[in-house]
């Protein structure tokens, strides 16, 4: 199998507190990056479209037209529903640019489509997440239609403003 | 003389007048939220009357995607909240609330997909959202890089904050640090926002570093065109520079610009708090400055600004105020003794091209 994010951090952050294994039974959502098409065309029109020296400057896309564009090919969208099929994940949802594929499944399904994966609960504060604290991989089949699995190591993260807790008079 | 940061305090350092309020009904603008932060509509009522006379605004939120759940309001919901409908006064405000319904979902990752999935989003988005760059994947970040192009193309603009801990500081082996850069401030297809502070806190002077202010050089991503000669220009022309081996003299350098972001007032949970500091303050203050310019060009048939930092580095600093002074925080050892990089003239990696001018910006941008 093949990780696809090797350099990925999976060290629990400060504050956050290890509760327990997940059940296998509870569901889990993963999410799938799919691999896209045409990103250096992409790379170029945006070049374009926000250099104000350039004529094509502001001529912007629509939706419509940027998923006509970077959407991904018929090939991929195949391998990787075929490979979710085989696992019996059926409930995914994706989006207008067909790029993002979300699948509610069990964590017991997704530890065994994603080996090394294994998940957890933890918790700071009112907040709980589940997270795999081990790297996943995938297999080699599907490795190139895929950039990354989300939903497995990231903690919530957020910039915090700086203040005194005084409050007005 | 005044007590800290207020709308009118940054509409006067600013240059805004009562007459620059947004008026373009496809006008837009959006700040998106992290962790169960929320806003509450009686705070940004309460904030509006306090702070907000002497200039048209909305005291409402026009839109609010996600859920906006019960219980407190959060200092950071409120002060995006509050501040980008200071400086964008007038302008429809959308708040993205993305606490990740489930708890296996990313909230940040979440946002990114709704921008994928709406065919109408504002025009302008103020994010404060950061982590470490050494911390997140390679591919993680490059994919996260095409989703702003993504944006980019369809003529969204989109600003960061660049984070609070200066040029930030990692201990690579025992005794020898490195600076540590932030994602997705470190993306070449963001505008990325540094800090300031009044000269004088207590009067509208002008401007000099936050120590707080976040910056320096990716270790990721390269340096995009548009900036390889303004940031030669600080590497050659700057005496004195923290050694190489502390950063990446190769890699996409911000912030790009910069404002305020030292003693806020806030009302949160009906109190008005003083004293909140941080780049999330300036994000929102430079974003709500973008979209006035915004509507300047709706109103004149113009294309919204869309990806700024191609016209903002070609504009050389016309339009902003330079910040020469001063330096931001780093590693605390024996090399660099806490010190980072320092504000110079033109471009730096503390304050970027500087703060808001409005009339001359909007001038340089209507061009």
């Amino acid at each position: 199998s093949v990780h696809l994010e090797p350099d990925q951090s999976v060290r629990v952050p400060d504050g956050w507190r290890h509760v327990e294994r997940v059940d296998g039974s509870e569901d889990v959502i993963l999410t799938f990056a799919l691999k896209q098409q045409r990103v250096d065309k992409l790379k170029n029109l945006v070049d374009q479209v926000s250099d104000p020296r350039s004529q094509q400057y502001g001529h912007y896309l629509s939706l419509a037209e940027l998923s006509d564009l970077v959407g991904p090919s018929e090939e991929t969208l195949g391998t990787v529903r075929n490979w979710l099929e085989k696992h019996g994940i059926w409930d995914c949802l994706t989006v207008l640019t067909g790029d993002f594929l979300q699948c509610r499944t069990q964590a017991r399904n997704a530890e065994k489509l994603l080996p090394g994966a294994q998940f957890h609960r933890y918790v700071k504060g009112d907040l709980s997440v589940v997270r795999s604290g081990t790297p996943y991989s995938v297999s080699p089949q599907v490795a190139p239609h895929i950039d990354f699995v989300g939903g497995l190591h990231r903690f919530p993260s957020h910039r915090k403003v700086l203040n005194s807790t005084a409050a007005a008079g | 003389f005044h007590l800290g940061v207020t709308p009118t305090v940054l509409r006067q350092r600013y240059n805004l007048s009562a007459s620059d309020i947004g008026r373009h009904p496809n006008n837009s603008q959006g700040c998106a939220q992290f962790l169960e932060q929320y806003f509450h509509p009686a705070d940004l009522s309460e904030f509006m009357y306090l702070f907000g006379r002497g200039f048209s605004h909305h005291s409402e939120v026009d839109h609010v995607v996600g859920e906006q759940g019960g219980g407190r309001a959060g200092l950071e919901a409120s002060l995006d909240v509050e501040y980008i409908m200071s400086t964008g006064a007038n302008i429809s405000t959308w708040v993205f609330s993305n606490p990740g319904r489930h708890e296996s979902q990313e909230p940040f990752l979440q946002w990114m997909i709704l921008l994928s999935n709406m065919s109408s989003v504002p025009w302008v988005h103020t994010i404060s959202y950061g982590d470490d760059e050494d911390t997140l994947s390679v591919a993680f970040m490059q994919r996260i890089n095409v989703e702003f192009l993504k944006a980019a193309s369809r003529g969204l603009t989109i600003l960061f904050a660049s984070g609070d801990d200066g040029a930030g500081c990692r201990e690579v082996v025992k005794a020898k640090n490195v600076f540590r850069p932030s994602f997705p401030a470190s993306s070449p297809y963001v505008t990325t926002v540094g800090g300031t502070s009044f000269k004088n806190p207590f009067q509208v002077t002008r401007e000099v570093t936050d120590y707080i202010s976040g910056g320096g050089f990716s270790n990721v991503f390269p340096m995009p065109q548009y900036q390889v000669s303004a940031v030669s220009k600080y590497l050659q022309s700057t005496e004195k520079l923290p050694p190489e081996s502390y950063y990446n003299r190769s890699g996409r350098a911000y912030p790009d610009v910069a404002a305020l972001s030292d003693n806020y007032w806030v009302v949160i949970n009906r109190v008005p708090v003083p004293w909140v500091s941080g780049t999330s303050a300036s994000t929102p203050v430079f974003g709500g400055i973008i979209a006035l310019i915004n509507d300047h060009r709706l109103q004149k048939g113009l294309p919204t600004l869309g990806f700024l930092n191609p016209a903002l580095y070609a504009l050389k600093g016309d339009g902003l105020s330079d910040v020469t002074e001063g330096c931001h925080l780093s590693c605390i050892d024996d090399i660099v003794l806490g010190q980072g990089f320092c504000a110079t003239p033109s471009w730096d990696p503390v304050t970027g091209w500087g703060t808001p001018n409005f009339p001359e910006l909007l001038k340089a941008l209507l061009r």
